[in-house]
């Protein structure tokens, strides 16, 4: 563990008054390599400690804590408020429907995750309405048409002839016309690169013009994090994070890299396959802290 | 210090580490590659930047090809188990298996294992249907040995060449899960000897370090045979394979390059490499 090495670092260094410039470069090192190993990205990584280097140089040892614990909780400070605040709150539109659009690559949780946001919004008094726009992933409007089944929620679809656009424009409608007072929007998953998909999401959102647009992230993606997540917040503007499959060991550093590129907060982590009350958990950096610094 | 005179000296090497780094090669496969290549350096007297990164290359490709196992395909039918976390591309790598063989005038039969998710058989079926395979299912809530054992009579009764059998998205670190793919793969065993015949364990190429971890533990549990990279067309680098090949000493098989039936590519170490430095 992180503790560990920096632990043997600094016994090789001995005990001092005041943290040195060279004591915390050894350390930096073995920071620096649970982060990569964590997925953090590269270049976040080398922000990150420089930052934290700039911090612990010349602070004076705590009495009550040795100087690997003292680096270790500069380390953690400074994680848990890069990582961001706890609990920021979704929208709620002064005139309803308040739209949600989910948007993401392949594969990262987003139809699973727009049937959790929809029974999370239900059971705070909400009437949630989800929408199928992903027209392309075969028995993909069936998959939401089960979740949303399965916990009670109507799903707005139209099958796989129309384009997303109209959909989402037609299910605003229907949305107003039945008196739902939030609407999530399930998309395709798409590669950033894509150009006529990330063009269909942009037009998405000039019919929907949704309050939330919201990434969804894999907890085990790698260094591409960066480059995702940039390329769709310059696409869509993103308003928050949902982070998916918290509940595998993969360690997650891709959050650091996402928000550090965005700025945009973490609302929500994955924590299940099914939809229900605990698998979707409203976001606290500390739930992510431990397991980035392994 | 620069170690060597000339182009050749240590921010090259701080370079070819970033990318490598970049690419999802981990840190330490990236430290061992290195290192390596640094040796056959000093022992050739290299002094060019772009002939070390040659070597690099050389030993990049060198650990992919060391599990390089030809594929061999003499039972009938040829039982094809696909496993992997959820999400990495296991259903859509079927639908894509189904196809190539089909072209290839194989007889093939799709098991819809995956009696967990919603719609997980529809979705199969759906891909059965548009390649033009037959599949065996029981929908949602079934019991996967079942569908496995169904199928595997429809193969043996109907003279087909391959039964492809899909499993649900598991998380690895999910013991009790990871527990009932081998009971699904003892079923398998218990049917036909020597079945399944391949075990392709499926991996999305945006994977970090995490990739090996699944890597052991399907491996542990299902006795992969070769790995799928999938998603190779977004822009990651699928740098987890090397980490990948050698903790789990199998061969990737196969690319997936998008979502069509047709994007699929067999796997080539070279290849893999050049795009890896692209
Ligand atoms: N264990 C676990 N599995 C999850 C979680 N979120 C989603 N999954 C699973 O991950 C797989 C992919 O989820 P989907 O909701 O289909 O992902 P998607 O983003 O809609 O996929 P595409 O529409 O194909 O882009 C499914 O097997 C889900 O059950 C999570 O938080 N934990
Ligand atoms: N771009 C791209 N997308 C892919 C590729 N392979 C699969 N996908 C997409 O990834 C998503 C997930 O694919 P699935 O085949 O459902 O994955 P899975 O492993 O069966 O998922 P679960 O059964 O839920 O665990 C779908 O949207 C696929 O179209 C690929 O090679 N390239
Ligand atoms: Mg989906
Ligand atoms: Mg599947």
């Amino acid at each position: 563990s992180l503790s560990d090495r920096l632990q043997a670092v600094f016994k090789k260094l001995g005990g001092k008054g005041r943290l040195s410039e060279e004591d915390v470069r050894e350390a930096m090192k073995q920071v620096r390599l649970a982060l990569l190993e964590a997925d953090v990205n590269l270049q976040v990584v080398r922000e990150f400690v420089a930052k934290v280097t700039e911090r612990a140089v010349g602070e004076e040892v705590s009495r009550s804590l040795t100087p690997s614990q003292q680096v270790i909780k500069i380390v953690r400070d400074e994680l848990v408020s890069l990582l961001g605040e706890a609990e920021v709150p979704l929208a709620d539109a002064t005139l309803p429907p308040t739209v949600i659009m989910l948007v993401g690559l392949q594969g990262a949780g987003k139809t699973t995750h727009a049937a959790k946001l929809a029974l999370h919004l239900r059971k705070k008094g909400k009437r949630p309405l989800l929408v199928a726009a992903d027209v392309y992933r075969p028995a993909a409007i069936a998959q939401l048409e089960s979740l949303g089944k399965q916990v009670n929620i109507p799903v707005y679809s139209e099958g796989t002839t129309a384009k997303p656009p109209e959909i989402v424009a037609r299910a605003l409608a229907h949305a107003r016309a039945e008196h739902c007072n939030y609407v999530i929007i399930d998309t395709a998953g798409r590669l950033q690169v894509d150009e006529v998909l990330m063009t269909e999401l942009a037009d998405i959102v000039t019919v929907a013009q949704p309050h939330e647009r919201l990434l969804v992230v894999d907890a085990m993606i790698g260094q591409e994090a960066v480059r995702v997540a940039d390329e769709f917040n310059k696409r869509v503007a993103l308003s928050g994070i949902i982070f998916t499959k918290i509940d595998g060991d993969a360690r997650g550093g891709a959050a650091l890299s996402v928000r550090s590129v965005t700025g945009v907060p973490i609302k929500f982590l994955g924590t299940g396959e099914k939809i229900e009350v605990g698998t979707l958990e409203v976001f606290h950096p500390e739930r992510l802290v431990s397991r980035i610094l392994g | 210090a620069a170690l060597f005179g000339g182009a050749l000296n240590a921010q090259v090497w701080d370079d070819l580490e970033d990318l490598l780094v970049q690419a999802d090669v981990g840190v330490n496969t990236t430290t061992e590659l290195v290192k390596r290549v640094k040796e056959r350096v000093r022992r050739a007297g290299v002094k060019e930047p772009a002939e070390a990164q040659q070597m690099l290359h050389e030993e990049m490709v060198k650990i992919l090809m060391d599990q390089d196992v030809p594929l061999s395909q003499t039972t009938k039918p040829h039982v094809v188990l696909v496993v992997g976390v959820n999400g990495a591309g296991k259903t859509t790598l079927i639908a894509k298996l189904a196809h190539r063989y089909l072209d290839k005038n194989q007889k093939v039969v799709l098991a819809a294992g995956d009696t967990f998710r919603a719609a997980a058989s529809e979705q199969l079926e759906t891909w059965g249907a548009r390649v033009g395979v037959p599949v065996v299912s029981r929908g949602q809530g079934g019991d996967p040995g079942a569908v496995v054992y169904d199928a595997m009579d429809v193969a043996t009764s109907t003279d087909c060449d391959v039964v492809i059998i899909d499993t649900a998205g598991r998380l690895h670190a999910k013991v009790n899960l990871m527990q009932e793919l081998t009971k699904l793969r003892n079923i398998i065993r218990r049917k036909m000897p020597d079945a399944p015949h391949e075990v392709i364990l499926v991996i999305d190429a945006t994977t970090g370090q995490n990739g090996v971890l699944q890597a052991k533990a399907f491996a542990a549990a299902s006795d992969v045979t070769a790995v799928a990279i999938t998603k190779m067309d977004g822009t990651a680098k699928g740098g987890i394979a090397f980490a990948i090949a050698q903790e789990i000493q199998r061969p990737v098989r196969y690319v997936g390059t998008g979502e069509k039936m047709t994007d699929l590519a067999l796997f080539d170490a070279t290849t893999f490499v050049d795009a890896l430095f692209a």
